[in-house]
């Protein structure tokens, strides 16, 4: 199973056009494997991206030098992920 | 395992033999409405079934709907069996339902993408795309929703197979969305179909490719508005609707595009909830409200039809 310990959703605000692209260049940057779950699309709309634990200081680190605001949307996938299968589990049971 | 529909637990998220059982299970019990039909077989070789709910006759129009293009969108599959239990339970007791049962079918494919779904039970709860190889790249699948014949490769797709938006190699490459093409295709009585995503809390039309209006825009959002205003009336979750460019982003080679442009006017795709925290991770205690209140909107579009077939 592929392990997603550590593994953030930052839900990002562009405020404006200037900082939508900036994001867009995170996007791009593959070695960071981002997971948009919502694209960039215009400035107002909520982004949504899963940070690789690795990943994490790097982007945060970006969207505050480029002072695009964000918010921990999801502190660790995998505590979710486990939730989810004990519930599973417990209803198989 | 649930020995029949009504003993079935829909307040919890289910692996694909869990919901072939329970498609089984229905038929089983409501043979007069219910058949399951076999619309093709995954690139790894899982069936494809289809719900076709009917009350009989034959060419008759129809509706289809289809929920898991997007494997990780759990609380869209899970949705799909609830409208399945639902129609069988309010077949006969829901004026509306039973009015459009009597002109036209019904189609609901709770799985779309099947090796996905199983793909995210297994070994990666976040996988979106098919799992189709591309010759050359270690990269797998595509997104089955960047793979239809309308502005395929255009703007709104990656051309990179590592891409989350993958277009595929070329348009109908995936023979999840070719099964449907072809189901489609040789039925010709489609007039509404409705694809079912989440989260984001959407209701959208035609087009994603363009930004040129549909022909129909104004009916659209019309019954978008009361789609809407139906599905907000039950929990009050508040939805936006309007064409996919104009609402979210150019999105090109996107399921309804296609469908638009094969006729079937009443086209639409929903994106379901979102509460804000969880994503794709929707807590199970949400499904059934999920569905609740989509149903409501599914309706509204259903009755539409079947009030304008054309």
């Amino acid at each position: 199973n592929e392990n997603f310990v550590g593994h953030q959703v930052l839900r990002i605000s562009a405020a404006d056009e200037a900082q939508l692209q900036k994001v867009k260049e995170l996007e791009d940057l593959e070695h960071l494997k981002l997971d948009f779950w919502r694209d960039p699309a215009r400035a107002g709309i909520p982004i949504d991206v899963r940070v690789p634990f690795p990943s994490v200081q790097s982007v945060k680190a970006f969207l505050e030098y480029h002072d695009i605001s964000y918010e921990i949307m999801i502190e660790d996938v995998q505590s979710l992920l486990d939730e989810e299968k004990q519930q599973m589990a417990a209803f198989q049971a | 395992r649930a020995l029949s529909t009504d003993t079935f637990n829909y307040a919890t998220y289910h692996t694909l033999d869990e919901i072939y059982e329970f498609m089984d299970l229905l038929v089983a019990e409501h043979p007069q409405l219910v058949s399951k039909i076999q619309i093709g077989n995954t690139f790894e070789g899982r069936p494809i079934h289809v719900l076709k709910f009917s009350t009989g006759g034959t060419n008759r129009p129809a509706i289809w709907i289809d929920t898991g293009i997007h494997s990780r969108e759990w609380v869209t599959q899970a949705s799909g069996i609830w409208f399945a239990k639902k129609i069988t339970k309010d077949y006969r007791q829901d004026d509306t339902l039973r009015v459009i049962l009597d002109n036209m079918d019904i189609f609901l494919e709770i799985v779309t993408n099947p090796d996905g779904f199983a793909y995210t039970h297994k070994t990666n709860r976040m996988w979106r795309k098919t799992r189709s190889r591309t010759p050359g790249s270690l990269c797998v699948g595509v997104d089955p929703n960047r793979n239809w014949d309308a502005g395929f490769g255009k703007a709104g797709a990656s051309s990179n197979p590592c891409s989350e938006t993958y277009h595929g190699k070329f348009a109908n490459s995936e023979v999840e969305v070719k099964s449907i093409v072809d189901f489609v295709t040789k039925h010709g009585k489609i007039k509404a179909f409705i694809s079912i995503h989440s989260y984001s809390q959407l209701l959208l039309y035609p087009y994603g490719y363009t930004s040129d209006p549909a022909p129909d825009k104004e009916e659209l959002d019309q019954l978008a508005k009361s789609a809407v205003s139906a599905l907000t009336s039950l929990h009050g979750t508040k939805f936006k609707y309007g064409s996919i460019i104009d609402t979210i982003y150019q999105a090109s080679g996107s399921t309804i595009d296609w469908t638009y442009s094969q006729g079937i006017k009443y086209s639409f795709t929903f994106e379901l909830r979102d509460t804000g925290l969880r994503g794709f991770l929707l807590p199970a205690s949400q499904i059934i409200p999920t569905a609740e209140e989509t149903w409501l909107a599914l309706l509204k579009i259903m009755d539409h039809t079947s009030k304008h077939l054309y």
